[in-house]
């Protein structure tokens, strides 16, 4: 028997509004731990690992751990039928092959319950060490969604370099050239305005600007990105879900031959 | 010319 209480279910809606563009199919697994989930792109360049942590939900009851298979795409067209003020619970019973999404209104005068068909996903989870990262940047998301938009429009790669100048996002395509140069800059009257340049060494990579705009749907999850580089590593470009977890984005890079 | 390399060419499988 699983049984989850969000109160704050515009947290969930947001989630799958991040995930679903890149993820068709995936695992939601829940465990003592939280609600995750871990899935690649149908090409296997980018990553997606989910947390919501069992702490922030309001109830959290999960008696063995379960793993529910989910199209994404059908499970964000239940999501949309919630409201963005609704307390959403997540039901199933083990060994079952449906789950329950029930929104009640905060007036608890409407009660909604949408059951969703779940199916068998060969899942292919990958061990992903901690690791040192050569430059973390963290910057405001509103900020790293317009500079992937906007390099978007001329070019198909963007690189991205971190030096002690700065961190710099170029990119090249058939009219021209781009480069974007950000410097840290934490004399800002709100924190999560604050660019914070984290580097240990000097880095540079290539990366798909495709995948780059699709992380940045996450971002009406939070104020602030995280960016993590490292020469023999892919990039983890990681967006903090409220107070009870994060959406962490790898994605592999580019290299030249 | 550019290759995209895949990511389980960093991480193994568990």
């Amino acid at each position: 028997m699983l049984e989850l209480r969000l109160v704050q279910g515009s947290l969930l809606k947001k989630v799958l509004e991040s995930i679903k563009d890149l993820v068709n199919d995936a695992n939601f697994d829940c465990s003592s731990t939280g609600f995750s989930l871990q899935a690649m792109d149908s090409s296997h360049v980018a990553l997606v690992s989910l947390l919501l942590r069992s702490e922030g939900f309001e109830h959290y009851r999960c008696d063995r751990n379960l793993s529910m298979g989910m199209n994404l795409g059908n499970m964000s067209k239940m999501l949309k039928c919630a409201g963005n003020d609704d307390i959403i619970t997540i039901k199933a019973d083990d060994g079952g092959d449906t789950v329950t999404f029930m929104f009640e209104s905060p007036t608890q005068d409407k009660i909604a319950d949408f059951e969703m068909k779940l199916m068998d996903i060969d899942s292919e989870h990958l061990g992903i060490p901690d690791a040192e990262y050569h430059s973390i940047v963290r910057m405001p998301s509103s900020e790293f969604q317009r500079i992937c938009k906007d390099l978007s429009t001329i070019g198909d790669t963007v690189v991205i370099s971190v030096t002690k100048e700065g961190v710099k996002f170029s990119t090249a395509g058939d009219i021209g050239t781009a480069n974007i140069v950000l410097r840290q800059n934490t004399t800002v009257d709100k924190p999560e305005d604050a660019i914070v340049i984290e580097m240990n060494e000097p880095v540079s990579l290539s990366f798909a600007l495709r995948y780059m705009n699709s992380f940045t749907k996450a971002t009406p999850l939070s104020d602030t990105v995280t960016i993590s580089l490292s020469s023999e590593l892919p990039v983890v470009v990681e967006y903090k879900v409220a107070e009870m977890g994060y959406i962490r984005y790898y994605l592999a890079p580019k290299i030249e031959e | 010319k550019e290759t995209q390399l895949r990511i389980e060419a960093f991480y193994s499988f568990s």
